[in-house]
């Protein structure tokens, strides 16, 4: 599935802006597809969507609603 | 539920820095203070407000900019509020989302001040959808209360609520100021099927609309949250027969029955409300003139001319509308001089606009619900025959009371003399 630059750059900052995404400590930003992929699982887990791993529209949706600024550290490495 | 911390102490003070511009003010810190109440009744928690020093938790609204908070929000939408966690204390909202109160509009201060509060006891988010600590707004819920996982995950931390300690820390949280009342049944209009009990172009040029026993403003962009007429103006009933601000003496009357009320701003004047004398009762509207800063009194078929600051022979009245406002219709619901320095006449679903030489325009009457009231066209079938949205009696509904600077009032005639 293609995104838009800007729609993929949208939705890198919110999977990073809550806690779904972990810049590492050293090294390039750029995250492996199957980073990104777990993020977007960890995120639909949490938001009770169909769990894919891809950008649907209910996903694209649910990340456009109104919500907390805290962190939702749902995925497994930040409850480490 | 996840915990970020605990404080190491029970008893909490907290502090209301500044409150929201969409709300008035007693209605906003009433929906703070209930975001308290909904933890500490069920955990053994007090909370206690503060004017002076440094409270435990600190509320506080700001916008994009913030010289205090390095997190900046980002405009209506998104982000709502942030919070930290144990033993800091801030709670932040974002100044520019439209707060409201006991409607679907907006954003419901009291749900998410509730969830922020949730993040200052040590409360991360939850991955129950319903539940208050979910990470998204889910929206206004008349029949709000805490998820299971919330005080699955707050009594994890500060334990269960001691039942032999209820009433004396019922005391300890400080509202009794602003009072919750259960009310009756009440219907709540939908404005875009309603018609109207009244128009006024208010204070600050601010459009009210009136309909039974709520209130509601009109901008450019869309409808203000609806407010029970008496949350915003104490002491005045619903279903107002008409209402009229006078930008001459700042005074806002409103009739109903054979009574008149005046406010200025939000507060009644002394010896208000009084019984009308000199015009007949049950009025169908009135406005402000500011041609000849006069206020016309409408009923039936005829009209008073009423100047606040002078004597005025009212028994010449009535005279015919149709003399002086040419074509606009009898018995209105509604009349207002607007912004753009027109006159409006309101009746049913329909509006009329009059020229400056008070002659009704061409192309009128027009439809009140799409052209003021910001509604699509109706599908049919989606829209209840009466228009009303009705409340259950389980409904409890912030009845508050907004303060505004009084100004000093003359002896002067008026409409009851």
């Amino acid at each position: 599935r293609v995104l838009r630059r800007e729609e993929k750059e949208a939705v890198m900052d919110y999977l990073l802006q809550y806690g779904y995404l972990q810049k590492p400590l050293e090294g390039a930003d750029n995250f492996r597809l199957e980073d990104i992929t777990e993020a977007l699982r960890a995120f639909q887990e949490a938001s009770e969507l169909p769990i894919s791993g891809w950008m649907d529209d209910a996903t694209k949706a649910r990340m456009r609603q109104p919500r907390c600024g805290l962190e939702d550290p749902f995925n497994q490495k930040t409850l480490k | 539920y996840l915990l970020l911390g605990r404080w190491r102490k029970k008893h909490l003070t907290f502090q209301i820095l500044n409150l929201p511009s969409t709300l008035p003010p007693y209605t906003a810190r009433a929906a703070l203070l209930q975001a308290f109440k909904y933890w500490s009744s069920v955990a053994p928690l007090t909370f206690q407000e503060v004017q002076d020093g440094r409270a435990d938790i600190r509320l506080s609204f700001h916008g994009r900019q913030s010289p205090y908070c390095s997190n900046t929000f980002d405009g209506p939408g998104r982000v709502l509020a942030h919070a930290d966690i144990p033993e800091l204390g801030s709670i932040h909202f974002d100044e520019d989302e439209l707060w409201t109160e006991g409607t679907y509009w907006g954003v419901n201060l009291r749900i998410i001040a509730a969830h922020e509060v949730g993040h200052a006891l040590g409360l991360g988010h939850s991955r129950y959808t319903q539940a208050l600590m979910a990470p998204v707004y889910a929206g206004y819920r008349p029949y709000f209360k805490l998820h299971p996982d919330d005080v699955a995950g707050i009594q994890s931390l500060y334990g269960k609520k001691s039942p032999d300690t209820t009433e004396e820390e019922e005391e300890e949280m400080q509202v009794p100021t602003v009072p919750l009342v259960t009310i009756e049944p009440s219907p709540m209009p939908n404005p875009c099927s309603s018609e109207l009990d009244a128009m006024m172009l208010g204070p600050r040029g601010k459009t009210y609309a009136f309909k039974g026993d709520y209130v509601w403003t009109v901008t450019d962009s869309g409808l203000g949250p609806l407010f029970r007429v008496s949350a915003l103006w104490e002491g005045l009933p619903g279903n107002l027969d008409a209402a009229v601000y006078s930008p001459r003496t700042q005074w806002i009357h409103f009739f109903k029955g054979d009574k008149v009320w005046r406010y200025i701003n939000f507060k009644m004047s002394p010896g208000f409300p009084k019984k009308l004398n000199k015009v007949e009762p049950n009025l169908d509207a009135a406005l402000y003139w500011p041609v000849n800063q006069k206020v016309f009194l409408f009923k039936d078929s005829g009209y008073w001319q009423w100047d606040e600051l002078a004597r005025t022979d009212l028994s010449r009245y009535p005279k015919p509308i149709k003399e002086l406002f040419t074509g606009a219709p009898d018995q209105p619901s509604a009349a207002m001089s607007w912004r753009d320095g027109r006159v409006y006449f309101f009746k049913g679903k329909e509006y009329w606009r009059l020229t400056r030489q008070l002659l009704v325009e061409k192309g009128y009457p027009r439809n009140i619900a799409h052209n003021w009231m910001h509604c699509r066209p109706q599908i049919p079938g989606t829209t209840s025959s009466t228009g009303n949205i009705t409340l259950s009696t389980t409904d409890t509904i912030l009845d508050t009371t907004p303060s505004a600077t009084d100004s000093t009032l003359g002896t002067t005639p008026s409409v009851t003399d």
